[in-house]
Order: C-alpha cells, then sequence, then structure tokens
C-alpha cells in the first residue's frame, strides 16, 4: 500500500502545472523515503528530476510498503488537481500492484471530500545517471527575476549566452533583429535572502542555450521565491527550485555547442 | 548559435 497526505495541494499543482507541457507521461517512483520523478522531453533535450522526501513536514502522513512506480499522464493529473481546493489536503493512494491513482481531496473546514481516480499506464522511460559533481559556478537569485530575464530575452532571440564571472552573471541574446544583455551584480547585502544575487565561482563559465526550454522551466517560478543555477562549460546546465517543507524540482538542459 | 545537444550524451543511461 502507498499512501502520501500532503498538507498542501497548491505545491502538487504548481510541480504539475510546471511540468506537464514538456513532459506529458512520467513515472512516479514511490518508496519508503519518498517520491521521485525523472523525465525526458521529447527531444530528449531536457530532463525534470523531482524529489519529495516522506521525511519532511510537507507530508502529514507517508506510507510505502514496497516500492512502486506510478505511470501517470501528467495533463489527466492536472485536470484532476484543478478539482482541488488550494487549501485542501491531499492524500495520494495506490496498491502495492496498483493499476489506478487515488486521489482524495479534503477541504479545510473538513465539509467536502472528493475522491477522484485515474487509470495508469505503462511508461518505457529511459532512467538517466545523474552524476553528483561540483558545478564551476551557482548562481542563485530571485525566481521572478529569473523568469523575467528569461521572458524579455525570448524576444529577441532563441538561445542565451549565460556569462559567470566573479562581478556577476550577464545573459545576452543577439537574433536577426536586435540583441540584448542583461547584467545581474551579485549582491548579498541586501535585508532579504531571498532577493539576494549571489555567485559562488570557481571558474568563469559562458555557454549558451535554448531560450525556449529556459522559459518552459520558469513555469516552476510560484514554488519557490528563489532559483539556482549551477553551470559548468560544455555541460548541462542545472536549474533548480527548492521546494519548501519538500524538496526540490531541478531541470537540466543541454548546452549549445559552437561548432 | 551552436548546436543544440542531447541531454543523453552527458548522462548515461542506467
Amino acid at each position: 500500500m502507498f499512501e502520501a497526505k500532503m498538507l498542501q495541494s497548491s505545491v502538487l499543482k504548481k510541480i504539475i502545472e510546471s511540468l506537464k507541457d514538456l513532459f506529458s507521461d512520467a513515472n512516479f517512483d514511490c518508496s519508503s523515503s519518498g517520491i521521485t520523478l525523472q523525465d525526458m522531453d521529447s527531444s530528449h533535450v531536457a530532463l525534470c528530476y523531482l524529489k519529495l522526501r516522506s521525511d519532511e513536514e510537507g507530508f502529514e502522513d507517508y506510507r510505502c510498503d514496497r516500492n512502486i512506480t506510478l505511470g501517470v499522464n501528467l495533463v489527466l493529473m492536472s485536470k484532476i488537481l484543478k478539482c482541488a481546493g488550494n487549501d485542501d489536503v491531499i492524500t495520494l493512494r495506490a496498491e502495492d500492484e496498483p493499476n489506478i491513482l487515488t486521489f482524495i481531496f479534503d477541504s479545510k473546514n473538513g465539509e467536502r471530500v472528493s475522491k477522484y481516480d485515474i487509470k495508469l499506464m505503462e511508461i518505457d522511460s529511459e532512467l538517466l545517471g545523474i552524476p553528483d559533481t561540483e558545478y564551476s559556478c551557482v548562481v542563485k537569485m530571485p525566481s521572478h527575476e529569473f523568469q523575467r530575464i528569461c521572458s524579455n530575452l525570448s524576444q529577441l532571440g532563441d538561445s542565451v549566452t549565460v556569462d559567470c564571472h566573479k562581478e556577476g552573471v550577464d545573459f545576452k541574446v543577439a537574433g536577426e533583429q536586435g540583441s540584448g544583455a542583461i547584467k545581474l551584480k551579485q549582491n548579498t547585502t541586501v535585508d532579504k535572502e531571498e532577493d539576494q544575487v549571489s555567485v559562488e565561482l570557481n571558474e568563469a563559465v559562458t555557454q549558451s542555450f535554448a531560450l525556449k526550454f529556459l522559459c518552459a522551466f520558469t513555469k516552476a517560478t510560484s514554488l519557490s521565491d528563489t532559483v539556482s543555477l549551477s553551470l559548468t562549460q560544455d555541460t548541462p546546465i542545472v536549474v533548480e527550485y527548492p521546494i519548501a517543507q519538500h524538496g526540490y524540482l531541478r531541470f537540466y538542459l543541454a548546452p549549445k555547442i559552437e561548432e | 548559435k551552436g548546436t543544440q545537444s542531447k541531454i543523453t550524451a552527458f548522462f548515461p543511461s542506467e
């Protein structure tokens, strides 16, 4: 038996909303330590990795007697989650050899209980081994700032060049009709930690990425006040949104390589 | 600018 009771249905809603356009079908791997999801987009350029730890406070109850994989169409799941109120407590439930995933939404006042079942799918997805490496540069910034940068620069071109150096980070776009550049200076003196821009630099990195994917990743902005970008030359960028009281959602994007 | 690489080129299949 698998049963996970999440105190905030809005968290799961936001996760699925941020994933469903790039990653339509995905396997939720459930174990006693929590729920993970790894999926590639159809062009095999981007990868998402979600981790929700069972021992974090976001779960009121968590039980997973044996490891199970729940193959779910995320577009359908998003439709089901739209039936839940933002403050509802949400319970996910499945048997040990499941064909069905059950969603139970309990309203805060206890007056309404909704139950939805969806059929599970057999999804043959390739799991990749993501190496645990140290990155040359880690930039932490307000998540809405990153969203704005991606959105602004995507008006002018398809790819952004991210240039991390010791003063800060530059985002540049050069399109056929014009070009743009946004410089972010390191700023760790502002009061609120979530408003800070910090750059941990071991080595300078200059790398180009497709804006289409970065813009898609920023659909996760409402999950977290901050986002971190981890870069190493000629390797995928990691865009990580911490999820309070649960874990994190990471996106990996393969770089554009100069010919 | 540049050629789009695949994520599978960086992370091994498990």
